[in-house]
C-alpha cells in the first residue's frame, strides 16, 4: 500500500514535470508477445522527422527491445527491472536524469509484457495505451479489465493475421465496449502499416491538444 | 517476503498431501492468450476416459476459462482472484475443499496469463508447464527467463500459425536452451492436434513415474 501511495505521488510529480517542459508522454501495455515494440518501432519511425522524440522501454531482462526500438533512430533507453513485473514512475524518474525534457516533444513508454500489474502504477503519462492482438482472443478484455479501464485508448495489432485466427472483431468490440464503453479502438497491423494512418493522426492531434 | 515464505511452507504441504492420496498435479503457466485453455481442454478430452481428472483455472475475472474445459466433461472449478495476478497455494487448497482427492488420478491447474509473478508461487505440483505460442515471437524466453527456468517442460503453442507468423522455430528452441538447458520442448497444435500424441504420451509416462 506504501509502494502504491509512493508511486502516485511520484507520478503526480512527473506529470508536472511533463506538462511544464512540454514533453507529451505515452505509455503503453499489453501481454507479452502482442507487439508494443513492432508498433512503437513504426509509430516512432512515422514522427521522428518532425517531432522530437524519445523511447523508454520495461523487460525483466535484456535490452532486445531497446536495439530494435533503436532502428528507428531515435534516443532509446532500455530499463531491466530484473523480477519486477511493471514499471513504476521511479524507475521513469531514474531513467531521464540524462535527458533534458525541454528539449523534447514526445517520450513513449512501453512496459513490461503484462496485463495486470501495470494497471496500479501511475507512470505520470498524458495517455495510456492498451494493446490486445488478434492472435490473443476476443476475450482478453473480460478476463483483464481493469488494465483495459485503467487505459484510455485501445489497440488491436496483427490485423493481417486476423482472418488466418478466423478473429472476430465484432466479439472483440464488444469485449472492449463491456469494460470500457466508448473507447476508442484502433485496429492496426505494424506487418502491413494497415491502420496506422488513423493511428498517427490521432496522436498528433493528442500533441496539440496536450500543448 | 513473508506471503512467499508461508506459500512455500503450505505449498509443501498440499505436494505432501497430492503424493499421499496419488494424485498427480499439474500446473500451466504462459502469458495471456498462448492457448493454455485450449491445449487444456483437448489435453482433458484425451484423457477423461482413462483417468479420473480434474482441472483448477485461476483468472482475474469470469468463469469463462472454467465454461470451455468443462465441454471436457470433467469437474472443473473457477479460481476467481480479482487483482492478484497470479494463483497461490492457499487458493488451490481452499478450492479443493469439496474434491476427494483419494478419488482423483490427476489434477491440471491454470495459473492466472502472467508470464513473470506465477514462478515465485509454488502450488505444490509435481510439473510445471509453461507454454508460449508462434504468434508472441522467439525471443520470449530470454526476455522472461525465470517462469522458463522454474518450469519443469516447454510447449510451444499454436505450431499451425508457424508458417503464417513466419515463426524461427529453431531461434525458439535456441532461446529456450539458453535459459533452461536441456528443458524438454512440445510442438504442438491444439487446433490441429498436431504433437498431442507425444505430450499425452510423455504426461502418462510421468502419472506412473508419480506412482
Ligand atoms: N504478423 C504480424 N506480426 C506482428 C505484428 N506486430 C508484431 N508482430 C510479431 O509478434 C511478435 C511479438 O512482437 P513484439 O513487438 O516483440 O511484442 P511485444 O508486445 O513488444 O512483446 P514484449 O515486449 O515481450 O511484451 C514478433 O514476432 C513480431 O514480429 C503485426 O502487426 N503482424
Ligand atoms: N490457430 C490456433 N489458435 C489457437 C490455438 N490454441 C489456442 N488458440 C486460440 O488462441 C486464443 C487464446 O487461446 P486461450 O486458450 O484462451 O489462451 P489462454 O492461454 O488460456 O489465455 P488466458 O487464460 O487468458 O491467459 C483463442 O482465440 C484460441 O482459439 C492453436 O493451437 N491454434
Ligand atoms: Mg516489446
Ligand atoms: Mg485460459
Ligand atoms: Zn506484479
Ligand atoms: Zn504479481
Amino acid at each position: 500500500q506504501n509502494v502504491l501511495k509512493h508511486n502516485d505521488v511520484l507520478a503526480r510529480e512527473l506529470r508536472i514535470r511533463f506538462q511544464k517542459a512540454g514533453v507529451f508522454v505515452a505509455s503503453f501495455v499489453s501481454s507479452p508477445g502482442s507487439g508494443k515494440t513492432a508498433f512503437l518501432e513504426k509509430t516512432l519511425t512515422k514522427l521522428r522527422s518532425q517531432y522530437r522524440i524519445t523511447a523508454l522501454v520495461g523487460d525483466l531482462a535484456t535490452a532486445n527491445d531497446a536495439a530494435r526500438l533503436a532502428r528507428a533512430e531515435v534516443p532509446v533507453k532500455q530499463i531491466v527491472t530484473g523480477t519486477i513485473c511493471h514499471l513504476e514512475a521511479q524507475m521513469v524518474s531514474d531513467s531521464l536524469q540524462d535527458w533534458d525534457l525541454n528539449e523534447l516533444d514526445c517520450l513513449f513508454i512501453e512496459n513490461v509484457g503484462n496485463l495486470v500489474c501495470p494497471s496500479s502504477y501511475d507512470l505520470g503519462e498524458a495517455l495510456r495505451v492498451v494493446l490486445m492482438s488478434t492472435t490473443e482472443g476476443e476475450d482478453k478484455p473480460l478476463k483483464y479489465p481493469t488494465i483495459f479501464n485503467t487505459a484510455d485508448v485501445a489497440v488491436i495489432t496483427k490485423m493481417d493475421l486476423a482472418e488466418a485466427v478466423e478473429f472476430d472483431l465484432k466479439a472483440a468490440h464488444a469485449s472492449i465496449q463491456a469494460v470500457r464503453p466508448a473507447m476508442q479502438v484502433f485496429e492496426v497491423s505494424s506487418k502491413t502499416g494497415e491502420g496506422m494512418d488513423k493511428w498517427l493522426e490521432f496522436l498528433q492531434a493528442k500533441f496539440v491538444d496536450g500543448q
